[in-house]
């Protein structure tokens, strides 16, 4: 299965030995142009391309980690200006901050609103992810992607470092994907979440990330028109605040 | 695993047979 090193390295007009010493780490700096030639020999996509550049980058140039460096309270009202579900993530995918109608998407009946939430553990190791997630194989996808293109700027994280190695001990499933090339889709997709109560919610997410910043993450689950998904929301908003009065 | 070294050999590991040639 797979392409030998020479192909790759013939395909990509470098010499075996170089293109060896860089699989194994002994190369201290690929440019850009033959990670480009490399991207292509390996038919890659340019999610695929752009993460190779992204794991070259040298140290110094990487984003710094400060792990669990508190969302500022100007994002977390960020959050909650959103009418669509919103959350603040850190590069591990730890939820900081979450406005009320995401809380009321995702958190399992009956639990607490503001219990500690990972993204990708709850994916992999809580149950109800598997009856609220409709395809939980490509959410399980979409995840790992995520991390892994999170562990790539962030390789100093200890809490990124800490998750990759509890979901390598604890997930089968987890390590058949990590052991996986796959970057696509990581920033965007289309998924639905089967709520118990409210029904299927359908909704586009995208991640924006403001430059500059600890490498916190915005995340949105906008709801897809013709979907009944906005209805969704109403009937969870109603619903909380029937309880609330 | 997650550096460039692991990312090459699982893009190089996957290339599908039809690609080959």
């Amino acid at each position: 299965p797979g392409l030998r090193r020479q192909e790759v390295a013939d395909l990509a007009g470098v010499s075996l030995d170089y293109y060896t010493r860089i699989e194994q780490g002994r190369v201290g700096e690929v440019s850009p142009a033959v990670l480009t030639a490399l991207g292509r020999a390996l038919r890659a996509t340019p999610e695929e391309s752009a993460h190779l550049h992204r794991l070259a980058a040298s140290p110094a140039r990487r984003r710094s980690s400060r792990a669990q460096a508190p969302a500022r309270p100007s994002l977390l009202a960020l959050a909650d200006s959103f009418a669509v579900p919103a959350a603040v993530l850190t590069p591990s995918l730890d939820v900081v901050a979450a406005n009320l109608v995401w809380r009321l998407l995702i958190t399992p009946p009956g639990q607490s609103l503001t219990r500690d939430k990972n993204l990708v553990r709850d994916h992999f190791l809580e149950p109800y992810a598997r009856v609220l997630v409709a395809d939980w194989s490509l959410g399980a996808r979409a995840g790992v992607a995520g991390l892994r293109v999170q562990a790539a700027l962030h390789p100093h994280d200890e809490r990124v470092q800490q998750l990759v190695q509890e979901l390598l001990d604890r997930s089968e499933e987890f390590r058949r994907l990590w052991s996986m090339p796959d970057v696509d889709g990581s920033t965007h997709g289309r998924h639905r979440l089967l709520h118990p109560r409210a029904g299927q919610y359908t909704y586009d997410y995208e991640t924006l990330q403001p430059p500059g910043d600890e490498g916190l993450i915005v995340t949105l689950f906008s709801p897809v028109p013709g979907t009944g998904s906005q209805e969704v929301l109403d009937t969870l908003l109603a619903e909380h605040h029937r309880g609330t009065e | 695993g997650a550096g460039l070294g692991a990312f090459l050999r699982a893009l190089r590991n996957r290339r599908r047979p039809e690609d080959v040639g």
